[in-house]
């Protein structure tokens, strides 16, 4: 499904350069369940940003299905991230002036599908992370790990055959994240849908198959691992 | 230093009410360390915004020093927030105009610091969060743990008496969580500064030597616990 080659991501800004990843390799097949771990700062963020297609390497390949994302349109990209790809942020990033139901139907509006499956399918996705009293509330109304479970709502809503979740437990209480976690593998184990999650919790990351670590921009492991 | 009776917090939108807080009574002496821990949505935050002088009780009372905040005037509220409490917000919170650098100052700007003073201060405090390679990026330009770490140093910049720390760690790997649980607890143990956090982490609880549990906007414990 997702193929990285030689992958480099240099930030300039000024007369500073950051090297935020280097020479990363790796391929993912349709289905897997990945964590990915590693300090602060060692280009985990940015790696799902270009697997998102967020962002671009600045040397180095990455194909999506076998077609390199160097030459795909504007508009393919945008229906990559639009659909296919569900994205949950690390900074869950809602948009401040929706309700909680409205920022899950947000993906879907760009779909075109209409009202009535939006809004069903919009609650259905708040009810399975356990908000679905709180779809009328602005995000400014919820807590801290209600926004996070509302974006990872947002993700699923799409039915996307990717999802990529940056962090998607970091504000939760170990039980909330134990369900976040759980309904990720149901969906990756029953709909085949490949999951790649940034993680700094080891216990989160036993919910996946595999452990890719990062430091430095690089990578120091990759390696399957016994699933909890 | 800390006295909270009866405490309430409704929040009212439209037609629902959600009670976030209720019958909240406790005392914290100067110098203490505790950590506060509770289900996603059980109140904390809103707890904290209360004892940061963000927020306001709907019942009962909250009396910092022995005064209420209820008989306070707006610019001793603002005194309060400016310089004696020093705050770490959920979700960091940072100017995304400003450099790292600039966001730390800016409590001593409106302490009326002189420029050199809060240049030094804000250096200090960022190389004692590891950042001080990191002082002119933008936060845009700093990874979700690096934004974190600044907010952090941002809150110890002012020297303040009182530090509230919601999830300083949410967005950290273990070995940067320790790092910053170790520094909280320098400055309580050096400098006798009152901390408060919010955690959902059992190791970092263990920094402190009380623990205070929150469940649907009560207490359900709050006892001394063995600091790690
Ligand atoms: N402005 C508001 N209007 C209505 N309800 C609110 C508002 N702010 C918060 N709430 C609700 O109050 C409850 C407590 O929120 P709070 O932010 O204090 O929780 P928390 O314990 O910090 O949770 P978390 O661990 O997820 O950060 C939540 O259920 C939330 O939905
Ligand atoms: N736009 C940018 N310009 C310059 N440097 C940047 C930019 N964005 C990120 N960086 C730097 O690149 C490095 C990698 O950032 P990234 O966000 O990928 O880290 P991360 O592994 O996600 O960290 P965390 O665990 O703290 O979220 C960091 O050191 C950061 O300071
Ligand atoms: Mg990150
Ligand atoms: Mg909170």
């Amino acid at each position: 499904l997702l193929e990285v080659r030689d992958l480099s991501r240099v930030y300039v800004s000024g007369q500073q350069t950051v090297t935020a990843l280097r020479d990363i390799t790796f391929a993912v097949d349709p289905g897997e369940f990945m964590s990915i771990m590693g300090p602060s700062g060692s280009g985990k963020s940015t790696l799902m940003n270009i697997l998102g297609c967020l962002d671009h390497p600045t040397d180095g390949d990455y194909l999506i299905g076998g077609r390199s994302v160097l030459n795909l349109k504007t508009s393919e990209l945008a229906e990559l991230r639009g659909g296919k790809i569900g994205f949950v942020f690390q900074t869950f990033n809602l948009i401040p002036t929706l309700t909680a139901q409205a920022n899950v139907e947000v993906p879907m509006m760009y779909r075109g599908h209409p009202a009535r499956i939006r809004r069903e399918r919009a609650l259905k996705a708040l009810e399975r992370v356990g908000l679905e009293h709180r779809a009328d509330h602005l995000p400014s109304q919820l807590s801290g790990g209600e926004q996070q479970r509302v974006a990872v709502a947002r993700a699923l809503s799409t039915d996307p055959s990717l999802i990529l979740a940056d962090e998607p437990t970091g504000n939760l209480d170990s039980e909330t994240s134990r369900s976040i976690m759980k309904l990720l593998r149901q969906i990756n184990e029953n709909t085949g849908v490949t999951v790649i999650q940034v993680t700094h919790d080891d216990d989160m990351a036993t919910y996946g198959e595999r452990l890719m670590a990062l430091q430095d921009g690089r990578i120091t492991e990759d390696h399957q691992v016994d699933t909890a």
